[in-house]
């Protein structure tokens, strides 16, 4: 494992904690999309179906579980718990989930490197992961007032992707016949929709003010 | 490692 994907690894980490200090500690979820959240737990539900089946190492063994756990738990804190589920802007996160689901289904049943119900499943998840931030994104231009931990929260994700693409350059050039066009697309494709994110997220730290989207 | 699987990233 290469220092750029050890440090996606934990970046993504890092958001993960990021998102459940705010909905846990401060029992807010206030700018926080909850359909971003159900297709994250879509997208590694589908991606990690071999998890007790195809060990890779003990690393990637926890950390499926440190993901999947928390993705679900935290779907659950907004959907359940009574004080987190308050805060949640319902009115404002209204993306429909088979806009994204669809699409990513049937592009991975047309698209993939063999067809079988895993590589099916596991490339779906890949496309899913690319656009599952899109809720996200929409809610957060829609909502004029970003705190700080939602805005650490989509950077980190951001970063995480940015860092997986230095990964695979990196393993481009060190490893033989490392060619992974449907990950490195789909990837790409998912970090692109970070830039707009990115630059204002920049302005406003190098400006010292609020972050805040325009309309 | 490689041929055809990044099953070993996350």
């Amino acid at each position: 494992m290469n220092i750029f994907r050890l440090a996606g690894d934990m970046t993504h980490l890092a958001s993960v904690l990021v998102l459940l200090l705010k909905i846990h500690t401060i029992k807010s979820c206030a700018g926080i999309s909850l359909k971003t959240q159900e297709l994250y737990a879509l997208v590694f539900a589908s991606r990690y179906l071999d998890i007790f089946t195809h060990y890779v190492s003990f690393y990637n063994t926890v950390m499926k579980l440190i993901f999947l756990g928390s993705a679900f738990s935290i779907v659950w804190y907004i959907r359940r718990h009574k004080l987190v589920r308050r805060s949640y802007d319902k009115d404002h996160d209204t993306f429909r989930h088979y806009f994204i689901v669809l699409p990513c289904l049937i592009l991975a049943l047309l698209i993939h490197e063999k067809f079988t119900f895993r590589v099916v499943m596991w490339t779906f998840s890949l496309y899913l992961e690319a656009v599952a931030i899109l809720p996200q994104l929409v809610l957060l231009q829609r909502t004029r007032n970003i705190d700080n931990l939602t805005g650490q929260y989509v950077f980190l994700l951001g970063a995480y992707r940015a860092l997986y693409i230095l990964n695979w350059v990196y393993r481009y050039f060190t490893e033989p016949h490392y060619v992974h066009w449907i990950t490195w697309i789909s990837g790409l494709i998912q970090t692109l929709l970070y830039a707009d994110f990115f630059y204002y997220y920049f302005q406003s730290w190098k400006n010292n003010v609020k972050l805040e989207l325009p309309a | 490692t490689s041929n055809g699987s990044t099953k070993d990233e996350l």
